[in-house]
């Protein structure tokens, strides 16, 4: 035995680097697996039940990825500059590759374009979209993966994979982990110019008319909208229906208003609206009775946008955007956005093939979801991001950080602003139907 | 990259666009 120790021969062989990578994959989707299990996410649906991540086992390996690194990684690279000979030649490959229409580029001159991530997010000339005289036009270019009404709270994801329309628009989400910054844009705090006009920051002038799509915007929407009309709308709401039975509230979070502005004998017998299911209660009531527009006050605190208007519906379009496709987001209709909700989340892929194995997957990556409110009622707009297109961005939202690395981040949880400052007419920040709101970039 | 739509609209809204189908910036999605 002391022989054969000493003289037989040890001879090293590397072990391949791809089996070595499945293994250590196969480990963490293991863990990951096992988290999930222990409902360590807190992305919960309609029912309080916690979202995890399931399907065949392609998509636990495709989750042990650590995706969200790779896809800055894949930023990082795409935004090195390239020599200025290699652009035309590698752009040209890439657009044929993908499938790029170079013609309708603003700057057709290749050189000028420093990265793959500055081409990936060009301009269109002018034009080059006409926007179509309709009530909802196409946010962006890509393929409608799904459309149709909603049942049940539930979107259909694609056909037979649904997911909760609570967990994607964070209407159920734990109240310990949300996180609220409440940052508006500074620079959003548009002036209003006239009774029927007012300035964005290009200084293009809107007409209410033509952002609410509404006759009813010159004549009802009264001049200066604040939370001081807002609450004498709810009072005088309050007093013309002659409720009863409702609570009489404590010194509430809108009190504040009120006492700043109101008189003791206008408040005698007036409810104050204090708590969200309260406020949300009766804005479901407005609804129905069809008193239009809804004060922000209203709107912000109705629970989970229930108060959908009598003879209407929940109405949903899942638009995926190819590599190769224009990556810039257009307003999809008239409408004010009043606050973003920024879910911080796993960056898998958005592919058809993907989406149609992994249920939740909108619910589960990375998004910002848009809710405002149109000519008919509510109205949102989510971008997703993906592992290669990771970060996105809104352009009227300097705040707004995407795909950042993050010591520890709660599954389920958001970081929301309001636009309120953005028009204090309209409360939130106005868009017209074609409007360029933001994009997509890469990593 | 995806982006997903919800919104409240009368119940005669209807889609013209089909599952599958390519669009583009400002064509139409839907009508009343």
């Amino acid at each position: 035995i002391s022989n054969a120790w000493k003289t037989t021969p040890i001879k090293w062989y590397p072990i391949p680097a791809l089996l070595g990578a499945i293994v250590l994959v196969g480990i963490q989707a293991r863990r990951n697996y096992v988290a999930d299990r222990q409902g360590r996410g807190k992305i919960v649906d309609e029912n309080g039940k916690v979202v995890t991540m399931s399907g065949p086992w392609t998509v636990y390996v495709l989750g042990a990825l650590p995706l969200n690194t790779i896809s800055r990684i894949w930023g990082w690279a795409n935004n090195l500059t390239l020599p200025v000979w290699f652009r035309p030649f590698g752009f040209r490959l890439y657009s044929r590759i993908f499938g790029c229409n170079l013609d309708e580029m603003k700057d057709e001159d290749l050189t000028h374009y420093r990265s793959l991530g500055e081409f990936f997010y060009r301009e269109l000339k002018d034009n080059a979209r006409p926007i179509a005289d309709a009530p909802l036009v196409s946010p962006a270019d890509g393929k409608v993966l799904h459309c149709g009404s909603i049942q049940g709270r539930r979107v259909e994801q694609v056909k037979g994979v649904t997911y909760s329309l609570d967990a994607l628009l964070g209407l159920t989400s734990d109240p310990q982990g949300i996180e609220t910054s409440a940052k508006p844009d500074s620079d959003s705090d548009h002036q209003i110019t006239d009774d029927r006009q007012f300035a964005n920051v290009n200084g293009i002038e809107y007409s209410l008319e033509r952002l609410i799509g509404d006759e009813r915007a010159g004549s009802q929407i009264p001049r200066g909208w604040t939370k001081l009309v807002s609450y004498r709308w709810w009072k005088s709401w309050v007093r013309s229906e002659n409720k009863t039975g409702i609570p009489a509230g404590g010194k509430g979070k809108h009190d504040s208003i009120r006492d700043a502005h109101e008189t003791d004998d206008e408040d005698a017998g007036v409810p104050t609206p204090d708590t969200p299911e309260m406020i949300g209660k009766y804005a479901n009531v407005a609804y129905e009775m069809g008193s239009g527009a809804l004060p922000p006050i209203l709107q912000r605190h109705s629970p989970g946008h229930e108060g959908i208007g009598s003879g209407n519906k929940l109405f949903f379009c899942v638009i995926y955007l190819a590599p190769g496709d224009y990556h810039r987001f257009h307003s999809p209709t008239s409408w004010v956005v009043e606050r973003r909700r920024h879910f911080r989340g796993e960056l898998y892929s958005v592919s058809p093939y993907v989406a149609s194995r992994l249920p939740n997957l909108f619910v589960l990556n990375e998004r910002v979801a848009l809710l405002g409110r149109w000519r008919h009622g509510f109205f949102s707009m989510i971008p997703v991001g993906a592992t290669n297109v990771g970060s996105i961005r809104i352009n009227f939202d300097k705040a707004l950080r995407t795909n950042v690395r993050q010591q520890r981040r709660l599954a389920g949880t958001y970081s929301e602003a309001s636009y309120s400052l953005a028009s204090k007419l309209l409360g939130g920040q106005p868009l017209q139907s074609g409007e360029e709101m933001g994009g997509f970039l890469l990593g | 990259s995806t982006i997903v739509l919800v919104f409240e609209a009368p119940e005669e809204f209807d889609f013209v666009c089909k599952p599958g189908q390519k669009v583009r910036v400002g064509e139409t999605l839907g009508d009343i």
